[in-house]
């Protein structure tokens, strides 16, 4: 059986909001260690990896593997029916047709109880290998947001060009080019608006903005992201909980 | 011209 008890409701909103445009079905698998999700685009372009670490949850209790097949549409829908701040305890049996999801008023004694039905999603599940990568950046999440939404008013394309003092995001379109240059920057009072490069060989990658604007829907579940890239392999985007993280992976466009 | 690579080309299964 499953039992995980969010101390705010927030955080898994967040987490469905920011997966929910990418992929529509994919499989919750749970365990003791938490919950995990997988799944890749129907483009085959763009792969979604999620871990809730258990200690994400006040409580949790999984004694065995529980696998939850959900509609991502039906599921946002079902979340936006709690309060951000509400408690909220997600609950299925050993092999579940349903999920119930509990809402607890902190303010009030308002218990509100929902049941998503579950569906058989056939997944396949890639082992992807931790690799080294040409670059590693770490830059405030909402400065990236910015920064691809205004790019993408220019072009299709965003390219990103990282050497050890700089990172370069340019978008060439017909209408005009725009570019956007960022330093290293390390800030002690406010951690989160340092900027830091990896770097082990120069990068020069392009990726689609339509893709990179569905994974900027993470912004807010970190106050920074961290981007590893290396030249002609797809780029990891990384946004970390207290424990997990959400992943995308995303395939890089070359030039014909 | 840029093309979209697939995640195919990289991930097995994908």
């Amino acid at each position: 059986m499953l039992e995980g008890k969010f101390e705010e409701a927030s955080l898994l909103k967040k987490v469905v909001e920011s997966i929910k445009d990418s992929v529509q079905l994919c499989n919750f698998v749970c365990s003791e260690h938490g919950i995990t999700v997988q799944a890749v685009d129907d483009s085959r372009v763009l792969l979604v990896s999620l871990l809730i670490g258990n200690e994400v949850f006040s409580d949790y209790r999984c004694d065995r593997n529980i696998t939850l097949g959900v509609d991502l549409k039906s599921f946002a829908k079902i979340i936006r029916c709690g309060g951000n701040d509400d408690y909220l305890t997600l609950i299925a049996e050993d092999s579940p047709d349903s999920v119930t999801l509990v809402f607890e008023d902190k303010n009030s004694d308002r218990i509100s109880e929902y049941s998503l039905k579950l569906m058989e999603i056939d997944n396949e599940f890639l082992k992807i290998d931790d690799m080294d990568y040409d670059s590693v950046i770490k830059m405030p999440s909402i400065d990236f947001q910015k920064i691809c939404r205004d790019l993408s008013t220019l072009s299709e394309s965003l390219q990103i060009l990282i050497t050890k003092d700089s990172i370069k995001f340019m978008a060439e379109g017909e209408t005009g080019n725009g570019s956007v240059i960022l330093k290293p920057r390390t800030d002690i009072d406010k951690p989160e608006q340092s900027i830091t490069v990896k770097l082990n060989n120069a990068v020069n990658s392009t990726f689609g903005l339509k893709y990179i604007a569905d994974i900027v829907k993470g912004t807010s579940l970190s106050n920074q992201i961290v981007i590893k890239i290396s030249n002609r392999t797809p780029a990891l985007f990384e946004y970390k909980l207290q424990s997990g993280y959400l992943r995308f992976y995303l395939a890089p466009k070359f030039e014909d | 011209n840029f093309r979209q690579q697939s995640l195919a080309s990289f991930f097995s299964g994908a």
